[in-house]
């Protein structure tokens, strides 16, 4: 199994529909300070992680959505669809290929009011079946498989407490 | 439930101290609960020494010494875990040219079993990734993907145009 | 006691305005007091638009966008109170490329008037400071110094005999 | 004025008598991780700032010094000494040079027992006149004149009444 494209829509800085195609194996991402680069990860965790804590950065969920910039218009909805090969069936749906996508559109007439779509393969779902699905993968936004810029001073600071809670997470 | 978490601290130990000799060529690390008698009322503390110093709290390591206990702790984690799919967001800003090339052959290594998206500004380690994918502004505001960049135009802030060569 | 506040307010926030559009390259920063009435019952905020985007709460920016808001306040601060001495430890760490030489070149700048130290990995900064120490470490454990190190060799972590040559 | 010389003497993983000649001017401090650069940052503070709360990394003041390493003995005392050219007269010592001096050694037979002194020029002097002193130069521990490794990340870290705190300080 391994994330073979990511689909983003009005998602945060990329204010157009964007498509990223992935390899197996190890890919560096880079590019000039503010371009865009923490914004991928938001956008995984986004549709990975929607009840994490960790969550992405924004203050309320609608801040996710494609503010416009300094000359566009901002847009009323976001869309991230992640395409996972499931050749060797690790989620069990039978699919030799998996997306999960995650849509968020603001209610018109309420600027903090907002509805949030999950789909399976372009089949309507729930919050939990996503959960589900992802647990049969170890694949999770709050696991240690996301380390999030700044995360890495984190780990020496906290305290021993939190630290074995880390462990206690694990068991 | 404590024979649980046993296992769990036993498993990324025996990890962490063996990737962590291997990090930092030749430093020695552990993890130490405070009370194993009743795990659950103490917590977790690390030690590590670094190749030619002596045994040292780790509030007394310097940053990049801290940043390689760090990783040492993650890797850790993510063998006794494994998972298919991992993303590592500047990890090396802390490391010096050497440790962070070691981190990214590691992650390299890794790669044969699972799939590694590492942001990073570091010239060590876009050199070491076998894909690069390079994030630009093309319009002020508006993020833009480059498949495959070529890293030397890196330094000069690649202009939209220029990325795209 | 506010009248002493506000002035401090007005003179930093004059300098850290133009500091940032100069860091920048464009964009337009300020500070903001939660209450002017009665400063002392409220807070400092600090509001920033790094060219081509539009205002953003300062936990909405990049990494290497806030550092970048961090320094232009640190030399706002330096500039409204002047010493004849600054230590700057690894402030370029977020920074990409040309960040990190826009703020070397600020410090060069602000050299002539003042000391400064600054502790780096970064080549665009090593390459901006006229002049360069090395420490390494010749025996295990033992800090040494070099002077006016040559940094093409600072990459091969410089090895106790050739540190020196 | 300017900082001209840095002696330091069994000064953390300084293990030996090292001096460190200054320029006015701008000059960067590089080398491997872990090779002793945020302690030449720490001698200053421990001579500049005796009472800040910044303080110097370490737990103690004898974690201060050098422990030995993995091969010496460790040492019972450390000193830093800064010198600074006085040719302008911003210390009013009257002297061209002032070198300010700390000096801990530890009580014997007691580990963390120590006694501290503090010289000006050779002079034995109290930690009062280092503060006096270095009033007039505007150099402090507390001030930001330091920005110590990691300091970056907090300033927009902090809230906004702890940032406010920072003008009170000044004002
Ligand atoms: N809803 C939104 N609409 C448009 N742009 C947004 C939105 N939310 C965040 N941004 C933009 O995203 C930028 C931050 O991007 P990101 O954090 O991914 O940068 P980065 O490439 O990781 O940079 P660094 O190297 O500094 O970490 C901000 O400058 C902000 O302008
Ligand atoms: N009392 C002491 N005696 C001997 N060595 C010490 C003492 N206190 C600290 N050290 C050593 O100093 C080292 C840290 O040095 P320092 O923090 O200056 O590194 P650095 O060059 O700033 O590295 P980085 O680039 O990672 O920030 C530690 O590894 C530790 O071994
Ligand atoms: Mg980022
Ligand atoms: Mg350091």
């Amino acid at each position: 199994m391994y994330l073979k494209r990511i689909v983003m829509e009005n998602f945060k800085s990329f204010g157009k529909r964007i498509e990223l195609p992935l390899l197996p194996g190890y890919t560096a991402i880079t590019g000039p300070n503010g371009s865009g680069k923490s914004n991928i990860s938001d956008a995984i965790l986004f549709v990975l992680g929607p009840k994490s804590s960790r969550a992405i950065r924004a203050g309320k969920l609608p801040d996710l959505i494609f503010n416009g910039g300094p000359s566009k218009r901002a847009a009323s909805e976001c869309k991230v669809s992640l395409l996972f090969d499931n050749s060797d069936n690790v989620l069990p749906t039978g699919e030799k290929e998996v997306e999960l996508t995650r849509h968020i559109r603001l209610t018109p007439g309420h600027a903090s009011d907002y509805s949030s779509n999950f789909f399976i393969n372009g089949r309507r779902s729930q919050l939990a079946d996503f959960d589900d699905l992802l647990s049969h993968a170890r694949l999770s936004a709050d696991g240690y498989n996301f380390i999030q810029q700044g995360d890495i001073n984190r780990i020496i600071q906290m305290g021993a407490v939190e630290r074995r809670r880390i462990l206690d997470d694990i068991a | 439930k404590k024979a649980g978490l046993l296992k769990v601290f036993e498993g990324i130990n025996g990890r962490f101290k063996r990737v962590y000799n291997e990090l930092s060529d030749g430093g020695e690390a552990e993890l130490i609960l405070e009370n194993t008698e009743s795990p659950f009322e103490g917590g977790l503390h690390i030690k590590a020494r670094p190749p030619g110093k002596k045994v040292l709290r780790i509030e007394a390591l310097s940053g990049g010494e801290k940043g390689l206990v760090s990783m040492a702790f993650i890797f850790a984690i993510q063998e006794f875990m494994p998972s298919p799919f991992y993303l590592l967001d500047e990890v090396d800003q802390n490391l010096d040219s050497v440790n962070a090339e070691r981190v990214a052959k590691m992650v390299h290594r890794n790669s044969q079993s699972a799939q590694f998206l590492q942001v990073s500004l570091r010239h060590v380690t876009l050199n070491e990734a076998p894909m690069k994918i390079g994030v630009t502004m093309s319009q002020p505001g508006l993020s833009d993907i480059v498949m495959d960049v070529d890293i030397s135009t890196i330094k000069e802030r690649p202009q939209p145009k220029e990325a795209a060569a």
